[in-house]
C-alpha cells in the first residue's frame, strides 16, 4: 500500500543542510495500524509529508499502490490527496471562516463521486463529540476541539490511507481513547490503512507495529 | 499572588450563549506550582487567559498581587504583561518572520529594565534542547521545537508567575519532562508562581495541587 524506499531529505538553511531524514526505507501493508514514534525533532512529520506527497523526498522514492510519486503531475497528485489520502496535520490547518461543519464538509466537495452527504458529516462530528459544536468557527473552539474537527475532516471522505501527525496531542486521555477508538473501528469495517505519530504511550500501545525514528534515521523495526 | 472571585465566562454565538466558566474561584499563592486539569472543552485555556489579562471575565474578578485586573488601563494591563507574567499559548503564538533566537529576545526589548542578554536568551533556548536550531524561524521548526520556543520565551524575562497551556503537548515524554524540570527549578530557585494546565498525568503530578474543571465548574479540589 504505501512503500517508503531509501528516502532522506535536506533543508537548506543559509550555508547549512539540515538533513531531516537519513536513508529511511518503510513498506506499510493495506489495511495495517502503525505508529512513528521519536523524540520532538526526529523527522515524523517530515516523513508523514512525504507519504502523502506533501512534500517530496530529496533522495529516495515514494510508493502508493505500486505508484511512483515522482510520476504524477499536479492534476494526478491533487487527485491522490482528494480521493485516497485523509491528512490530519499536527497544526490542524482548518479554515478559519467556515464552521466546524463546513470545514469537515469541505473535503467532500472534491471527491469524484460528488454526492455531500449532510448527515455523514453531522455523525463523523458526533463520533469525535462535537454535535453541539459543529456551528462554531475555530475561533470559538478550544485547541481540543479543532483537533477534533481536523481529525473528523480526514475520516469524512473515508479514503484509502489516513496520515495523522499526532492526532490525540491536545486530548486528554478519554477524548484521545474515543478517537483511537473510531480509528481502530474505521480500520476493522473499511480496512483503511492508518499512519499516525505520536508521543503518547497509551496511542502506541494500540498499534500493530510501532516504527522508531531518531534523528532521522529509523532505528529497530 | 492571583485571586479568582466568582468569575464566569460566557461567549456570545449567534443566539446562543456558551458558558465556559461558571462562578470559578481559586486562590493561588505566592511560589506555588499548580495544575489545571480537565477535559477537553472544560475551560482551561479560558481561565487562563482570564488570569493574564488576555480576555476579561463576564461576571466575576481576578486579581493579581491584590490589584483588580479591571482597575487597569491600557497602559496598566501591557506594562503587567511584559513585567509581570510570561504566557506559553496553546498555539505557540511565534512571529513567523523572525528565528527562535529573535521570538526568545523579543519580549526582553519590552522589559523596563531594558537591557538584552544574547547570553541569556542563548541560555534558556539551550534549556530546552533548542541550542542548535536558534537561527531557524518558526516555519523551519517541528512541532514540538515551536512549543520549546514559545516555553523559552515565556521564561526569559524570568516574570513573577508564568501561565502555561498545555506547554509539553506536542513533546516527547523525555524533552517533556526536560520542559518541567527547568520550570520546577526557576519556581524553587527564583520563587517564580506556575500555573499550567496539562492532559498529561506525569506532567501533573509534578504539581503541588491539581484544580479539576469539568464543563466550566471547578470540581473536588
Ligand atoms: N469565542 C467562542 N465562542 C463560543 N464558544 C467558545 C469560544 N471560545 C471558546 N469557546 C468554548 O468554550 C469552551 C472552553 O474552551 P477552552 O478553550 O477554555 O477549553 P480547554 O479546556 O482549554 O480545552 P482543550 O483541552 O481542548 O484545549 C469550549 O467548549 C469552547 O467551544
Ligand atoms: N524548512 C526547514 N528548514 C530547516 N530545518 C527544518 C525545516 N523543517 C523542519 N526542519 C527540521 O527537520 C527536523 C525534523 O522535523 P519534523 O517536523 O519532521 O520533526 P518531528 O519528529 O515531527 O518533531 P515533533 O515531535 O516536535 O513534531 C527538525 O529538527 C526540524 O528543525
Ligand atoms: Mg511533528
Ligand atoms: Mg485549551
Amino acid at each position: 500500500s504505501v512503500s517508503v524506499r531509501n528516502v532522506s531529505k535536506d533543508y537548506v538553511l543559509g550555508r547549512t543542510i539540515v538533513r531531516a531524514l537519513h536513508d529511511v526505507s518503510l513498506e506499510v501493508e493495506r489495511s495495517e495500524f502503525i505508529s512513528i514514534a521519536g523524540p520532538s525533532g526526529s523527522g515524523k512529520s517530515t516523513l508523514l509529508n512525504l507519504v502523502s506527497a506533501i512534500d517530496s523526498p530529496t533522495t529516495g522514492e515514494v510508493f502508493i499502490d505500486d505508484i511512483p510519486l515522482k510520476s504524477l503531475d499536479d492534476n494526478g497528485l491533487s487527485d491522490l490527496r482528494a480521493n485516497k489520502i485523509g491528512f490530519i496535520f499536527q497544526t490542524f490547518n482548518l479554515i478559519p471562516v467556515l464552521s466546524a461543519f463546513e470545514n469537515v464538509e469541505f473535503p467532500l466537495l472534491f471527491k469524484r463521486q460528488g454526492s455531500v452527504s449532510k448527515g455523514r458529516v453531522k455523525d463523523v462530528l458526533a463520533r469525535v463529540g462535537l454535535h453541539d459544536f459543529m456551528h462554531h468557527r475555530p475561533d470559538e473552539l478550544s485547541g481540543g476541539q479543532r483537533q477534533r474537527v481536523a481529525v473528523a475532516r480526514a475520516l469524512v471522505t473515508d479514503p484509502l490511507i489516513v496520515l495523522a501527525d499526532e492526532p490525540t496531542a491536545n486530548l486528554d486521555h478519554e477524548t484521545g481513547q474515543a478517537v483511537i477508538d473510531l480509528m481502530l473501528e474505521i480500520n476493522r469495517s473499511a480496512g483503511t490503512t492508518f499512519i499516525f505519530s505520536t508521543h503518547d504511550p497509551s496511542v502506541m500501545s494500540h498499534a500493530r507495529r510501532v516504527v522508531r525514528l531518531v534523528d532521522g534515521r529509523i532505528v529497530a523495526p
